[in-house]
């Protein structure tokens, strides 16, 4: 998607 | 054995529909200690966190930590079948939880209603989300805030939400214009679930996704306030807590212009 944050941007896979 | 009574049985129903339209398929983790779910939608944009304490369920047995594989739309088809008013049991096998059962039971105990519900193996990722202080808290009526994601729609599939000490904004810019909606704080000390705080450690604007915002308000009937925690680039938290836990969404925000 265009123009968005993913949210592993920020946070780690446990 | 895996077995939580829970008398508010709407409860259960209303929690699924909170979650259903972001997730298909989740594993609820049983423990000792409760019932837990984290699921991210299928874009990696939302997460959603359940959290519901044994203390809740009366009783409540669980002897060790296992998976429930569940299809929400299967799970939700079979809610269907229980009255509002009903107690609903919820039991497995934890050694060879293939299926979970579902009992319905009338206030009166004279209609009880079982189902079975086939459980699948879901392979999901886990995101490790610490504690974070958030640069600004923000508690609001939750009725509130779903009244002006819906209505922001009407412009916009994106909202921009501002943080100050005085107020918080949220603004979107369309096509066929604009439109914004400010709150100041309000203490209702008669009405706590009418008032509106603001706790600031720094001013806040991150833009979002309208249509996610609008799904996390299916959480609306669970709870009077809805609680938002924003940061400076990093995702958005929206919380609905409820006497037997909380509900969670976390929603990545959008890259500013």
């Amino acid at each position: 998607i265009n123009g968005q944050y993913f949210l592993c941007n920020f946070y780690a896979q446990k | 054995m895996f077995e939580a009574r829970l008398t508010q049985g709407a409860l259960l129903k209303r929690l699924l529909d909170s979650v259903k339209e972001l997730v298909t398929d989740a594993n609820f983790d049983c423990s000792e200690t409760g019932i837990s779910l984290q699921a991210m939608d299928n874009s990696h944009v939302a997460l959603v966190s359940l959290s519901l304490r044994a203390e809740g369920f009366n009783p409540y047995r669980c002897d060790r930590g296992f998976s429930l594989g569940v299809n929400l739309n299967s799970l939700n088809k079979i809610m269907k079948c229980a009255g509002n008013e009903d107690v609903i049991t919820l039991k497995a096998d934890d050694s060879s939880a293939d299926s979970l059962c579902l009992l319905f039971e009338n206030s009166s105990n004279e209609r009880v209603s079982e189902y079975e519900l086939k459980l699948m193996d879901i392979d999901q990722e886990h995101l490790s989300i610490p504690e974070t202080d958030y640069d600004a808290t923000v508690m609001m009526p939750s009725a509130e805030f779903q009244r002006i994601c819906r209505d922001l729609m009407v412009v916009s599939e994106s909202v921009t939400i501002d943080v100050s000490k005085d107020e918080i904004k949220f603004t979107a810019e369309g096509e066929l214009g604009t439109g914004n909606v400010k709150l100041k704080p309000t203490s209702t000390i008669d009405k706590p679930e009418e008032s509106i705080t603001i706790e600031l450690g720094q001013t806040v604007s991150l833009q979002f996704s309208l249509k996610y915002l609008s799904n996390f308000t299916r959480g609306t009937p669970l709870s009077d306030q809805v609680m938002l925690c924003l940061s400076d680039n990093m995702p958005l938290l929206v919380e609905y807590k409820m006497d037997i836990g909380y509900i969670r969404y976390y929603l990545a925000p959008k890259v500013g212009d």
